[in-house]
């Protein structure tokens, strides 16, 4: 998929 | 952990929801409630349920607790349940097992489950507290609707909130789509109302895939809340009695 993004991308991890 | 559900058909549906997106998923127990944090396989989506305490009666839990479930075993015992069953979770201080226990209010029946319990080591995320550009709140079953409408044309959506409405629109093969919902009052029929909140306007696309997933919980609650901000994850939201809630976050497409 072009140009999805990750969620990690946005939230940091713990 | 003991916590009682007065209706055991909220976790069924809760759990119904989020099944096709997570698999096995830790519960983590604490005196606030039940709360579960998890990732879809491609790390796109997140889903975030809270159960708080209050949701049930009585709750208690002395120690806090992960119960790490295999959602579709959870499932095949939930579907035990009627849905106007009482429900009692229980789980001892170093589980291995979480007990479900189904009560009829109409007949004396008394079912009991215990579930095995998995070692997940899930990857916990912080979600930063965000102040949207746009919010928008609609009727759950119209936004399912707009997603299901949609995706028969095109795997995204761009959705665009603007002073002048909200318009979810697609383009595929075959041609384009539009929806463009504007702020609606429904004095007699409250749960019809579409309420903008902008502070500024927010364009951006999304695969319809997962929130065609995420409409699963439609049956949750009569309303959505959908919250934008230009450049970070789309936050779907079902609130639940008690305020409990299932959200969803979606990472959005950015072209290049």
């Amino acid at each position: 998929q072009s140009g999805q993004k990750s969620i990690k991308s946005f939230f940091q991890k713990r | 952990l003991e916590a009682r559900l007065e209706q055991a058909n909220l976790l069924k549906k809760v759990v119904d929801a989020i099944k096709d997106l997570v698999q096995d998923c830790n519960f983590d127990c604490n005196d606030s409630g039940i709360a579960l944090q998890a990732m879809d396989n491609s790390h796109v989506a997140l889903v975030s349920m809270m159960l708080k305490a209050e949701s049930f009666s009585p709750f208690r839990c002395d120690r806090n607790i992960a119960l790490g479930i295999n959602l579709s075993s959870l499932m095949k015992v939930l579907r035990c349940a009627q849905n106007e069953d009482i429900l009692t979770l229980k789980a001892d201080d170093a589980p291995d097992v979480v007990n479900l226990v189904f009560e009829s209010s109409e007949s004396d029946r008394l079912s009991e489950y215990d579930i095995k319990l998995m070692d997940i080591d899930q990857e916990h995320l912080g979600i930063p507290e965000t102040e949207y550009s746009a919010t928008i709140s609609m009727p759950a079953a119209e936004f399912q609707r707009i997603c299901r409408d949609l995706i028969a044309l095109s795997e995204s959506v761009a959705i665009e909130a603007t002073k002048e409405g909200v318009k979810f629109s697609c383009s595929g093969d075959i041609g384009n789509g539009a929806v463009t919902l504007r702020s609606h009052t429904n004095v007699e029929k409250p749960e019809l109302n579409v309420d903008i909140a902008l502070s500024e306007p927010v364009a951006l696309t999304f695969s319809l895939k997962y929130l065609v997933n995420f409409c699963k919980a439609s049956g949750l609650s009569g309303t959505v809340k959908l919250c934008l901000s230009s450049e970070v994850p789309l936050l779907v939201e079902y609130t639940l009695a008690s305020n409990s809630y299932l959200r969803f976050y979606l990472a959005p497409k950015i072209g290049d």
